[in-house]
């Protein structure tokens, strides 16, 4: 099972046409392996994107040096899968003898 | 049915033994079809909500193609029971199913859907694999045949977006092809995504404005209205290729090419900050704002027929 130890989602906003079109071209830069949850559209559309821990540091330093702004949408991504996993679990556990 | 538990998250055999479970509680109103298998050999279900005659006019809808936006699948099971309920209770939708058939799929990409909760939950493709490449699995949204391999789609199979090796290779989507074209009579198709909050209608692969491009944009705009009019989530609505970006090869693009006028693909809500990880709580509102703006789909589809 992938755990997502340590991946995080980031929000990047496009402000100009250049880092528009960088983002349009994410998912083809292919030494980060990013995972393009919410794709580039328009100006100001924020952009989301699932990073893993090895590229981390090496993609911050892309974005700072184009001069993105970006914020952290999810934090830690395992800690979220771990409580929607307990959640189905205990849901089901619940839902059980009724069924 | 009436104890499941539609606010929150199911596995594939709990949507499988769903799905037996309505069709058993309503025999003469919902029956299953199985309309293929997927590659590693699951059935492909469609609920049929009939209330009889024969190869009426239909709506499609379909949830869960791209397996890791579970607010579809989710939203699916609560549509199917939601028609169920309302038949009979509500005008506008028996009056719909007393003169068309409703179709849903809800597990569209099984295998995707089944790896999300066993392997990877933010799996995406089907799971085909991709002879000489370590990666599997197709876009199932890059895959139909319109305007195969344009832009917005790509050719390299560990991408998110691989289109697959031709048209309708997968047969998660070649099943779907071939219901379609031996229906005949298929007037509204709607398939669901999540998430940026959208409701899109032909084309992604060309510039070219669909010939109902005015009523697609008018019926949007209303539909999104009555969405938006329950919680106040925020939805854009256009063509594809303007609204999002090119993307070549998607469904409505092609269910539109084969004449069914009422196209529509959505992306469905995620108003925090979760993106395919919303919180089961979201689901049941999802799908109530969701159904709003599908009545509203579906009703125009059953007062104008062409």
């Amino acid at each position: 099972r992938e755990t997502f130890e340590g991946h995080q989602v980031l929000r990047i906003v496009p402000k100009n046409g250049v880092q528009l079109s960088l983002l349009r071209n994410l998912e083809e830069m292919m030494e980060f392996e990013l995972d393009v949850w919410k794709g580039a559209t328009r100006l100001s559309s924020p952009v989301d994107v699932r990073v893993p821990p090895h590229t981390m540091q090496a993609f911050k330093s892309f974005l700072e040096t184009n001069e993105f702004e970006y914020s952290i949408m999810i934090e830690d991504i395992k800690a979220i899968l771990d409580a929607e996993r307990k959640q189905m679990e205990f849901a089901a556990r619940l839902g059980q003898p009724r069924n | 049915t009436d104890s499941f538990d539609y606010a929150n998250y199911h596995t594939l055999s709990e949507i499988y033994s769903f799905q037996d479970m309505l069709v058993a509680e309503n025999p003469d109103f919902v029956s299953k079809i199985v309309i293929g298998q997927s590659y590693e050999g699951r059935p492909l279900n469609v609920l049929k909500f009939s209330t009889g005659g024969s190869n009426r006019p239909a709506i499609w809808i379909d949830t869960g193609i791209h397996a890791r936006e579970w607010i579809t699948q989710a939203s699916g099971l609560w549509f199917a029971k939601k028609i169920v309920t309302d038949y009979g209770k509500d005008p506008a939708i028996t009056a719909i199913l007393n003169n068309m058939d409703i179709f849903l799929e809800i597990a569209t990409n099984p295998d995707g859907y089944y790896f999300t909760h066993v392997s990877n939950r933010m799996w995406r493709k089907t799971r085909k694999p991709n002879p000489g490449y370590s990666c599997p699995g197709v876009d199932p949204n890059r895959n139909w045949d319109a305007g195969f391999g344009l832009g917005g789609s790509s050719g390299y199979p560990c991408s998110e977006t691989y289109r697959g090796p031709s048209p309708h290779s997968e047969s998660e989507v070649r099943s779907i092809v071939e219901f379609v074209q031996s229906h005949g009579n298929i007037k509204a198709f709607i398939s669901i995504h999540a998430y940026s909050q959208m409701l899109l209608y032909p084309y992604g692969y060309t510039t070219a404005s669909a010939k109902d491009e005015a009523e697609l944009y008018a019926l949007a705009q209303k539909a999104v209205n009555s969405l938006t009019s329950m919680y106040g989530t925020r939805y854009t609505y256009g063509n594809i290729i303007d609204t999002i970006y090119q993307a070549s090869g998607g469904t409505v693009d092609w269910t539109y090419n084969q004449g069914i006028k009422y196209s529509y693909t959505y992306e469905l809500r995620d108003t925090g900050y979760y993106g395919f990880l919303l919180p089961p709580n979201q689901i049941i509102p999802t799908a109530q704002e969701t159904w709003s703006s599908l009545m509203v789909l579906m009703d125009h589809a059953y007062k104008n027929p062409y």
